[in-house]
């Protein structure tokens, strides 16, 4: 069934987060790879480097952590 | 500690620097002094210090030409395709140490820029950014500078992990004078993990060590570690002990000879007190460990090598205290870090083992690692 509103703001929130930080590709950039496995991919790359449990799915502590005031740089250095 | 790739750093150890105005700059507080121009001015020398207190890197100011650090301040799209994005959220972001935009430094205009605990405190974001210019990349150790997520501290910026950062990339300071770095984030694995302080939060396992906490949901299997500050900005950066009454929904924390009480996040009014407040003589200058049993209502506060009963509900010291605590837990020791009670059981915390032990038939049941909750 579609989304509700709320679990879509996070979701919207989630992905530009992922593209400005951990370098996911958007729309037909992802190279061989499913949106949904690119995305829990992520997801759980950035719940490592901020050492919260590794689960590829947008829980509340990882929305809540995407939230917070921070810098721009990415994470992934590269 | 991270770096960019290739290692990009400068390869002279005197940096130019210039502050380019792109539009006005200052944000004039309502509810705080003014930043003036010679705040911001003290601010980023203040940052760049911080880095070259550490390694052989120079500053220098250039009022006009190319610079190899240029500042700015701008919002929304600034010319660089790195847009902003308003208040809050993202702050600033630099490049690393190379040719043209290399090294350059951005701030967010549209953030309120402070010179205190306020919004954003200009001098840690600068010393943030001025570490990725010299080729720091961002940190996943939660105490570190170099940690990408904003948060406030008076304490001394660097941590162990950044000194050992930009150090690996440049080398110490021929004439360092002495700094105080905040030490690493503990490792919740580490066989000699010991606590300072444990207690239940609604639910959830909270645990004290050194600056930082870690959170454990009974349906997680990872604990989460945080600041302690970044949750809870008014308690001390170190806590000594701490407890939860469920039936108040708060918790208590201690520190030295003061306390808060905690009600989730929201510190409760009138708080911080004085631990004296609850009976104890004023010789007692710190709590080591505390802990309430649910079954009885009473809380149990461990100092040195003695403990006290408190009674939640009359508000008072139960007489006949202080107790010794080897002789009314025997097999746990003299003295107490942490402590904690489940199911009538309770656990106490010292250097890195716990005791498991029946409040019912007064013995130990079990010794464990302090840190076998991680599941390491």
């Amino acid at each position: 069934k579609p989304l509700s509103t709320g679990e879509k703001d996070k979701e919207v929130l989630a992905k530009k987060y992922l593209r400005r930080y951990y370098g996911m590709p958007a729309g037909l950039q992802r190279a061989g790879k499913s949106s949904d496995t690119m995305y829990e991919e992520k997801i759980g790359e950035m719940q490592k480097f901020f050492r919260l449990e590794v689960t590829g799915q947008l829980d509340d502590d990882t929305v809540e952590l995407m939230k917070m005031a921070r810098c721009g740089v990415p994470d992934v250095a590269e | 500690y991270n770096h960019f790739p290739r290692d990009l750093k400068w390869e002279t150890t005197n940096v130019t620097f210039r502050f380019v105005l792109k539009i006005k700059i200052i944000r004039i507080l309502n509810y705080t002094p003014d930043l003036k121009k010679m705040d911001v001015d003290r601010a980023l020398r203040n940052a760049f210090n911080v880095w070259s207190d550490v390694t052989p890197l120079r500053f220098k100011k250039l009022h006009e030409g190319n610079a190899d650090i240029m500042i700015s301040f701008g919002a929304k799209e600034h010319g660089d395709f790195n847009p902003f994005d308003g208040p809050e959220g993202l702050l600033a972001h630099a490049y690393p140490p190379g040719k043209g935009i290399g090294g350059d430094t951005h701030f967010d205009e549209d953030e309120t820029w402070t010179k205190d605990d306020h919004a954003f405190n200009l001098f840690l974001v600068a010393s943030h950014e001025f570490g990725h210019a010299l080729g720091m990349a961002h940190s996943s150790d939660p105490g570190s500078l170099m940690y990408p997520v904003y948060s406030y501290a008076k304490s001394y910026p660097l941590s162990e992990d950044d000194i050992k950062g930009i150090q690996s990339l440049y080398g110490p300071n021929p004439n360092q004078r002495k700094v105080n770095p905040k030490p690493d984030a503990p490792n919740k694995c580490d066989p000699e993990l010991d606590f300072d302080a444990v207690t239940e939060l609604r639910g959830e396992t909270i645990i004290f060590k050194d600056r930082f906490y870690w959170r454990l949901h009974p349906q997680m299997h990872e604990p989460e570690q945080t600041l302690i500050k970044s949750t809870w900005p008014e308690i001390p950066n170190k806590v000594d002990a701490a407890y939860e009454n469920p039936e108040k929904d708060v918790v208590m924390i201690f520190s030295g000879i003061k306390m808060w009480a905690l009600n989730g996040y929201n510190l409760v009014e009138g708080y911080p007190k004085y631990i004296h407040k609850l009976g104890l003589p004023k010789k007692i200058r710190k709590i080591d460990a505390a802990v309430h049993i649910r079954d009885t209502g009473k809380t149990l506060l461990f100092t040195d090598e003695e403990y006290w009963s408190y009674d939640e509900q009359t508000g008072t010291m139960d007489s006949g205290f202080p107790q010794s605590i080897e002789k009314d837990f025997p097999g746990i020791g003299d003295e107490v870090d942490a402590a904690a009670y489940h199911y009538g059981y309770l656990y106490f915390y010292h250097d890195h083992l716990q005791f498991e032990y029946s409040y019912s038939s007064r013995k130990v049941i079990r010794i464990m690692r302090a840190n076998s909750i991680f599941n390491c």
